[in-house]
């Protein structure tokens, strides 16, 4: 996805 | 990262290890609930789709592989070990957890932060993962079995919420544009779940402790 923020958290 | 996130991550890891390391070693898991362990490996699988598309750090890969390995193990062990299974209280664990399947795939559907196949699967990830101690939890109250769900097991998943609404906390307020309703809502429902699964934990440990004095 282009929102990248909440997908570097497990 | 922040060290909430951090810790959280080191919680939730040591949670799947101990549990994994505790069924390899002592060949059993009375009172685990399969269907919960289903669960979390799908949460895991749906979620981590993204290992085959974007790379964001060495950290994160490996933590998503040994995230989706250990699950992975924990249900290979209760489904397929000769010893473990036979020790599965399976006509107990009758959560019919397909059901919940369903609803999470449709509301990820309905909410999410782009209809595309990742994101919806992304969403599904988060509704599953809120709502996937529920089994453990019906398994609990159950059979009152409280000898293989170690203190250890609660308080390190218990950390692991604690830790991520700090993180969560955390970002707001030193991020820009750092806003994520869909995991911040189905993280805080997994909470209160999750406070359920401890005040049952508790109160079967008392009673458990109540019953073992000498008579």
């Amino acid at each position: 996805g282009g929102d990248t923020a909440s997908k570097d958290e497990l | 990262m922040n060290m909430f996130r951090f810790l959280g991550d080191m919680t939730h890891l040591f949670s799947v290890l101990v549990l994994l390391l505790k069924i390899h070693t002592i060949k059993s898991c009375a009172g685990i609930s399969l269907k919960t362990q289903e669960l979390y490996a799908i949460v895991f699988a749906t979620r981590y789709l993204d290992l085959f598309t974007d790379y964001i750090s060495l950290y994160n890969t490996v933590m998503k592989l040994v995230y989706l390995g250990s699950s992975l193990s924990i249900v290979w062990y209760m489904r397929r070990h000769k010893l473990v299974r036979r020790s599965y209280d399976k006509d107990q664990d009758t959560f019919r957890h397909h059901f919940l399947i369903l609803p999470c795939l449709i509301l990820a559907l309905l909410i999410n932060e782009k209809f595309t196949f990742m994101e919806v699967m992304w969403a599904f990830s988060l509704y599953l993962e809120a709502v996937a101690i529920l089994p453990q939890l019906v398994l609990l109250q159950r059979t009152r079995n409280i000898d293989n769900l170690t203190g250890q097991y609660v308080f390190l998943l218990g950390a692991y919420r604690s830790f991520y609404i700090l993180n969560w906390i955390y970002r707001y307020f030193t991020e820009v544009h750092y806003v994520h309703w869909i995991t911040w809502i189905s993280g805080l429902v997994q909470t209160l779940l999750y406070g359920d699964f401890f005040y049952y934990y508790f109160h079967s440990w008392k009673n458990n402790e109540k019953l073992q004095l000498p008579a």
